[in-house]
């Protein structure tokens, strides 16, 4: 909270758009900024009446530099907004950076999100330390529900909750990596991590680190789907390559690679192909497998073709895994299958399976 | 006042920009100060600054904690009366 707690006095707040930014159309300024009180009047007795003329409550303007307040913006990128807590005169007021480009979606500057984040300081509520709250100070792109529980207490300690609160769907629990059964959808090495992808979510495994990290897959990387089928590194050309249905993206490092998505099918899978289970690359050869279903194809990273005789049996060429994989991954000269719970860990010098564990022991689980 | 020696290994240019984030989001006090002081004041708030963000505290300028000052974010101050 702000010193000496700052609030509105009343539960009826009033706002004024003044001017609009020319990076969107006005009615989605309007959407947006509507959107925005709407996840706080969700989750307190807060009602905010949009007026036309005359001084609101909460005046709203995009302006650059020097704007009027004294407290000048800083041209492109840096500071996006600010507000002023709640209080007579500029005490509300929320002011946009129009040096900024503003979108509706994660291509720049999401105008919900940080009007959202602003409207909470409109309300009273200062900054959170908490990475997963709205109100932390550093941009972040997430789709979906923006309030974390660390917003919501915040917020209603100030102007208690929603006495009709809307029956809204909880957000997806996220997958629990102590889980015994819990699965995997794709499993890679990025630069000596081991990343791990699980519905929305994804978990970065550093050596050096004692938890691993769990991440929202759309938080770093928006423009891919927010479900990942397959994974692989190949260290030598410093990419991880990520599939999702018939498309598939490149990052060098956590940085998406510009020329992609492009179609799985340019590797030389069949049109027949619509996904690609699991795919790891081995070093020694040179070559990347990619399973899908019950068989599994082989490409030539060297010659940038796959290899002739392929498609396979996952059952003749690698016995002892079962005829599917969920996920897999080269990792110090042993293939790690997994499927279902189960990680498969095998040998290919001796050609077998060497160890069967749950597929989290890799969380040390 | 001039930089400190124990900074020498960071970029001036990094320094300034610190200084400017300390000043606006952590009340670093504006104009000269004592001999000594503007050091000790500076690796307080950049001690506070890392706390909030959760970093190492360490006080000093590292990699990680100039990444977080260039982020993108909130023009509101993170910390005492809003200025």
């Amino acid at each position: 909270f702000f010193p000496r707690n700052l609030k509105w006095p009343s539960t009826n707040v009033t706002f004024r758009i003044e001017n609009y930014t020319p990076d969107l159309p006005k009615s989605d300024v309007d959407k947006a900024i509507r959107n925005a009180f709407n996840v706080w009047s969700e989750v307190t007795p807060l009602h905010f009446k949009k007026l036309h003329e005359g001084i609101a409550d909460i005046m709203i303007s995009f302006g650059a530099k020097e704007h009027g307040d004294f407290n000048p913006f800083d041209g492109q990128n840096g500071l996006l907004a600010h507000a002023y807590p709640p209080g007579i005169g500029i005490g509300g007021d929320t002011h946009f950076d129009e040096d900024e480009n503003w979108s509706k979606d994660s291509h720049e500057y999401n105008l919900f999100l940080v009007a959202s984040h602003e409207f909470g300081h409109a309300l009273g509520l200062s900054h959170s330390t908490d990475p997963g709250a709205l109100m932390y100070p550093v941009y972040s792109y997430a789709p979906g529900r923006p309030l974390s529980q660390d917003d919501i207490n915040g917020i209603q300690e100030l102007y208690g909750p929603n006495p009709n609160p809307p029956h809204v769907k909880p957000k997806p629990v996220a997958p629990e990596k102590c889980d015994p059964m819990l699965s995997f959808d794709a499993v890679t090495e990025l630069r000596g991590e081991t990343v791990v992808f699980k519905d929305r979510f994804y978990w970065r495994i550093h050596p050096q680190l004692p938890d691993p990290d769990q991440m929202l897959i759309k938080s770093t990387w928006p423009s891919i789907p927010k479900k990942v089928d397959a994974a692989y590194e190949n260290p030598e050309k410093d990419l991880v390559f990520i599939f999702s249905g018939i498309k598939m993206w490149a990052l060098n490092g956590y940085n998406l690679v510009e020329g992609y998505p492009k179609y799985i099918h340019k590797l030389g899978l069949p049109k027949s192909v619509r996904k690609i289970d699991a795919a790891l690359y081995v070093p020694d050869t040179g070559k990347t497998l990619f399973f899908t279903d019950e068989k599994y194809w082989s490409y030539d990273e060297r010659k940038g073709r796959m290899d002739v005789g392929y498609p396979r049996d996952i059952e003749d060429d690698f016995p002892g895994i079962g005829d599917e994989v969920d996920a897999a991954a080269f990792h110090y000269g042993h293939l790690y299958f997994y499927h279902n719970e189960i990680r498969f860990e095998y040998s290919l010098s001796a050609r077998k399976v060497i160890q069967i564990t749950r597929a989290n022991s890799i969380f040390n689980c | 006042a001039p930089l400190p020696t124990e900074e020498s290994g960071i970029e001036t240019k990094d320094w300034l920009s610190a200084e400017k984030y300390l000043r606006r989001f952590y009340n670093l006090p504006l104009g000269l100060q004592g001999a000594g002081k503007a050091s000790d004041t500076m690796r307080q708030k950049v001690r506070e600054m890392q706390a909030f963000f959760r970093l190492k505290v360490t006080g000093n300028l590292d990699s990680n904690t100039l990444e977080v000052m260039s982020m993108p974010r909130c023009g509101v101050p993170d910390v005492g009366e809003y200025n």
